[in-house]
């Protein structure tokens, strides 16, 4: 709920979150493959 | 930051306000979240240019693309994408009188919020934290209702005509000599709308050449009076002395623009109680202020009138001082009094001249008398002039709910702003987010409030607003606070840095 | 853009971008800092310079509707802090970008572009101009 509502999210359409929820964790997906690979 | 400001002989009493900031985390994912909702706004935009989506909101037809827009388009943005997924919490219709409880029409929408159903049922017995209703008399039952009831039998409720013409009739004469005594005034004349008492005075007040120096939070009725009356506008911080004696020393000493004559007028806008802020005037200073420069005050009660000072009087009664002082006494009965309309009052010229120069007084068709008959009825239960105690009870029972109610707040965490005797208490909620989440939470809890957000407020400073009555018992009270308590864990809403020592 | 935070969140949302972009595996660091840097600067440009109006009704008679929002900050007053802010920042991201990029002639070429074009909509000359 806290996520909903510091993102924003809450208010947006459940297609509009599953588009955000999938752009965020592809993301921060990468950016934790990244500093893997890197560190 | 606590302002107690108890210099000496200015203040009879301790003036404590405060605003406290925003704390930096929350202020920063505040501005994310609208950044996201911005994002997916322009989606959605996007979507509805290439008929992807279905739009809901009224648009030109294609014959009209050529004509100059009659929607402008970006101006509906935040509309569009931001208030209409949240706006559930607004424009709630109601199935009672507004008073202390009310009942609710409960609504659904299948379509996110563009169209309503109403499903029949009713939200019955609902917290009111909402309403303007300081001292309790917006009720169907009572002298009031009463009075009002037999006037409407008597009367009727049109009046066809202007004061000017044949709607000056002797009810409103005597609601008018009920106004000037009750706030200690030579002459008082009544309108039969708040707004407009504001914006179709001041034109009568102040003209070409005149300075009007006003309050940056000032109602829009105040803005559109000042703008119409074609004066030059100036603009101080919110409650700031040094700022306005900055813009009355420079008006002094360089005059006009371009010409350096002297300002025909000087005028001083400002607000007993600011609603948003939840601030109360400070009136000595400006007061001392005007008396110094030889500038004009125009006060609006519009909120403290009945709400503030021992005897109901508003912000002079409160700070103890001279009601001739202020050179215009603006204030409406709707918020105290349970019934519509303003009134100005002053020195005797002034109204005269008011009397045969007001907009109002000319075009405007003059209060309905059941209306006035509710606000006889609530003004002399208010001053005592029934034979009861009703009146001051009630003023003593809202200064001490209005105490306990910020205290308790405050000792639970949640950031408050404003005046600690002022009966409107914003509460801070700062996320996009948490304005419809909370509305929505304190409804299922049976608890009817009011969230403000940008562009009303600043964008970090969103926020609830409670409107205390006379008429909560403290087991309302408790109750109200319990909820908001629960739903502030649930929201995380408890942000104040200042934690208060129990 | 005078809030509390608002600078803040601009450098972390900058920050962020630059992050993200610097995961994608196969761009390698000139190709990054080159592309934050275009980003912003087209960012920058359309919500500074490009979009005009208000998002919301604003109650001074459509005055805001014909003017971009850098001409709407501080009311027309131009040299305040928020558009120094606003002014310096790119110049900075140009700077490391051309660090970054080892001076290397096509990366500078795009990047002194991108810089332009949000350097000249900001200066007093061209306010309000179209």
């Amino acid at each position: 709920y806290q996520y909903l509502l510091i993102t924003g999210i809450y208010v947006l359409e459940p297609w509009e979150q599953s588009i955000f929820n999938t752009l965020l964790f592809t993301m921060v997906a990468m950016v934790i493959y990244t500093s893997y690979v890197f560190v | 930051v606590y302002h107690a400001a108890c210099n000496g002989a200015l203040y009879s009493r301790p003036f404590i306000e405060s605003f406290e900031e925003t704390p930096m985390l929350v202020a920063v994912l505040t501005y994310m979240g609208y950044g996201i909702l911005t994002i997916f706004g322009y989606l959605r935009d996007f979507m509805r240019e290439w008929k992807i989506e279905k739009c809901h909101i009224a648009r030109e037809r294609e014959e009209q693309k050529d004509f100059v827009p009659l929607y402008q388009d970006f101006e509906n943005f935040y509309t569009r994408n931001l208030y209409m997924r949240i706006r559930d919490s607004w424009n709630r219709p109601i199935c009672s009188a507004p008073g202390a409880t009310f009942d609710l029409v409960e609504r659904s929408s299948n379509d996110y919020n563009w169209t309503f159903e109403y499903t029949g049922r009713v939200v019955k017995d609902v917290i009111n934290l909402g309403s303007y209703n300081y001292l309790g008399f917006a009720e169907n039952t009572g002298a009031c209702a009463t009075a009002a009831g037999e006037v409407t039998v008597k009367f009727g409720v049109g009046m066809a005509s202007t004061r000017q013409e044949m709607g000056n009739l002797d009810r409103h004469e005597e609601l008018e000599k009920l106004v000037a005594s009750f706030l200690g005034v030579e002459s008082a004349m009544a309108f039969g709308m708040g707004f407009a008492t504001n914006s179709m005075n001041i034109p009568a007040l102040a003209g070409k050449g005149c300075l009007i120096l006003s309050d940056e939070l000032n109602h829009a009725s105040l803005v559109l009076g000042a703008r119409l009356s074609t004066s030059t506008i100036r603009v101080f911080k919110h409650n700031n002395m040094q700022s306005l004696e900055k813009l009355l020393r420079d008006a002094i000493v360089h005059g006009q623009p371009r010409t350096h004559q002297p300002w025909k007028k000087i005028l001083i806008l400002v607000e007993g109680i600011y609603s948003m802020e939840g601030s109360i005037i400070r009136l000595p200073e400006v007061i001392a202020l005007k008396k110094k420069y030889k500038a004009y005050l125009y006060l609006d009660e519009a909120h403290s009138i009945g709400a503030l000072g021992p005897y109901g009087r508003g912000v002079v009664d409160y700070f103890g001082l001279d009601p001739k002082d202020v050179d215009v006494m603006m204030g409406t009965f709707t918020k105290s009094f349970g019934a519509a309309g303003g009134y100005i009052a002053g020195r005797k010229d002034l109204i005269d001249h008011l009397r045969t120069h007001s907009h109002s007084a000319i075009y405007a068709t003059s209060m309905s008398l059941p209306v006035v008959e509710q606000i006889i009825t609530s003004m002399k239960c208010i001053m005592g002039k029934d034979g009861t105690t009703i009146g001051r009870s009630r003023i003593q029972r809202l200064a001490e709910n209005t105490v306990y109610f910020r205290r308790r707040l405050r000792e639970m965490g949640f950031i408050i702003y404003g005046n600690n005797d002022s009966p409107v208490v914003p509460m801070m909620l700062y996320m996009p987010a948490k304005i419809g989440a909370f509305g929505r939470e304190m409804l299922k809890r049976n608890i009817g409030v009011v969230v403000v957000g940008f562009p009303a407020t600043p964008i970090i400073e969103s926020r609830a607003r409670f409107c205390i009555s006379a008429a909560h018992t403290k087991e309302m009270l408790d109750r109200a606070l319990d909820v908001i308590s629960e739903v502030g864990d649930l929201l995380q809403l408890k942000y104040s840095q200042h934690k208060v020592l129990l | 853009m005078n809030s509390r935070g608002i600078w803040l969140a601009y450098l972390l949302l900058t920050t962020a971008l630059h992050v993200v972009l610097l995961s994608i595996p196969f761009l390698s660091v000139p190709v990054v800092w080159t592309l934050t840097n275009v980003i912003h600067n087209l960012a920058m440009y359309l919500f500074l310079h490009t979009v005009k109006g208000t998002p919301f009704e604003t109650p001074d008679q459509g005055k805001a509707r014909l003017l971009t929002h850098w001409e709407q900050m501080d009311y027309g007053i131009q040299f305040t802090a928020s558009r120094k802010f606003l002014t310096i920042l790119p110049i900075v991201l140009y700077i490391l970008a051309s660090f970054y990029t080892k001076y290397d002639t096509t990366h500078f070429v795009v990047n002194t572009g991108s810089l332009l074009s949000v350097l000249l909509p900001k200066l007093p000359q061209f306010h309000g101009v179209r």
